[in-house]
């Protein structure tokens, strides 16, 4: 299976979020999440690319590029984890979930997906000190509501 | 671009 996947992260990204997909495509995943970390700027690169699909009005899109953060960030390394946990990234998700931004027109699965994310790296990335930041202003602002 | 040792960011933004 591995063989079968396109080369180039673009290219897997792509396969991993179609909005053709039936199911979640999990070599495609794994694929993406493998290939991030052979390249130099896998880890950056990575993170502008799922920040596009994270931000698609198409909620199955949005939801596979969130399954893939997810994903990636149990799998990967520091070297991920230091550009998830960068406000350039941070930012991105914020722009979703803010009705200020994107939130308005956003489905509250995907909104609730992005939450349910920054909690979890909040206690399993506590080094993250970013990642915290982020999450308790979106506390005080009153987009995390329990 | 990013270069490999970059460990520049944004602000936090602002809502």
């Amino acid at each position: 299976a591995a063989d079968m996947e396109p080369e180039t992260l673009e290219a897997r990204i792509n396969k991993a979020t179609n909005p053709l997909n039936k199911d979640l495509d999990w070599d495609g995943i794994n694929a993406f999440c493998e290939q991030l970390n052979k390249e130099l700027e896998g880890p950056p690169l990575a993170t502008r690319l799922l920040a596009h699909k994270i931000q698609s009005p198409q909620e199955w899109e949005a939801i596979q590029a969130l399954t893939v953060l997810e994903s990636c960030m149990k799998g990967c390394g520091k070297r991920f984890h230091d550009e998830v946990g960068k406000f350039r990234f941070l930012n991105e998700l914020i722009k979703v979930v803010s009705p200020k931004y994107l939130g308005s027109r956003t489905s509250e699965k995907v909104k609730s997906k992005i939450l349910e994310l920054m909690y979890s790296w909040t206690l399993g990335l506590p080094h993250e000190l970013k990642i915290s930041e982020a999450y308790q202003m979106l506390k005080k602002q009153g987009i995390v509501k329990c | 671009t990013a270069s490999f040792h970059d460990d520049s960011d944004e602000d936090l933004l602002n809502i």
